[in-house]
């Protein structure tokens, strides 16, 4: 563990914990897309197949339980809870995310580790969390005012990745043979695709202005 | 050695 990797892992709960708090205090999901939620509750869902075969650490147990519980019970609110599924615009989240899922398991079965049911699934993880996002970042660039929590929540969930980036270059200057082609480059997509949020983010936090994305 | 390599990461 480095203080990269931490702090990529206390940014990636934070984004958890700041969209729990918006969806469990004032019982809203304005602006957050149903389907992103749905994808990433996919990608830790065949990502932590290990999780009761290989024990790492008390740390990595507990924050595969909290990701894997969290992105459930968020899916589950905004589905089922009565009040926060009013607040869920349908008609807005319309990206097709199956069109995400066939190429990125299509592609695992292609570029895997090792070509078994385990590292398949991992490799599909990978490159769907890469793509996950994109649900909501269309739903932003169709949102007209988008409230604080919710940028706060992209912009968390935009930086985790970036710092896990620096965590690899950092494991690779460390550890030898620390190679990991598959989550490199999809790292690099993910944290590519926020690029235009992360400027209109520090835009509007710079000019103190409300956050907008350009339809 | 084939240390199995462990996802160690999240």
């Amino acid at each position: 563990m480095n203080i990269f990797r931490l702090a990529g892992d206390m940014t990636h709960l934070a984004s958890v914990l700041v969209l729990l708090l918006k969806i469990h205090t004032i019982k809203s999901c304005a602006g957050i897309s149903l389907k992103t939620q749905e994808l990433y509750a996919l990608v830790f869902a065949t990502r932590y197949l290990d999780i009761f075969t290989d024990f790492i650490s008390l740390y990595n147990t507990t924050m595969k339980l909290i990701f894997l519980g969290s992105s459930f019970s968020i899916v589950w609110y905004i589905r089922n809870h009565k009040i926060v599924s009013r607040s869920y615009d349908k008609s807005q989240d319309t990206f097709r995310h199956y069109f995400l899922i066939i190429p990125c398991l299509l592609l695992a079965l292609l570029v895997n580790e090792k070509f078994t049911f385990k590292e398949v699934m991992w490799a599909f993880s990978i490159y769907l969390e890469a793509v996950a996002i994109l649900p909501q970042l269309v739903l932003l660039q169709r949102t007209r005012n988008i409230d604080n929590l919710t940028g706060q929540y992209v912009f968390l969930l935009g930086a985790y990745r970036a710092l896990y980036i620096l965590n690899w270059i950092y494991r690779y200057f460390t550890e030898t043979h620390y190679v990991h082609w598959i989550t490199w480059v999809s790292g690099l997509v993910q944290t590519l695709l926020y690029a235009d949020f992360f400027y209109y983010y520090f835009e509007s936090w710079k000019n103190n202005k409300k956050l907008q994305l350009p339809a | 050695n084939s240390t199995k390599d462990v996802k160690d990461e999240l």
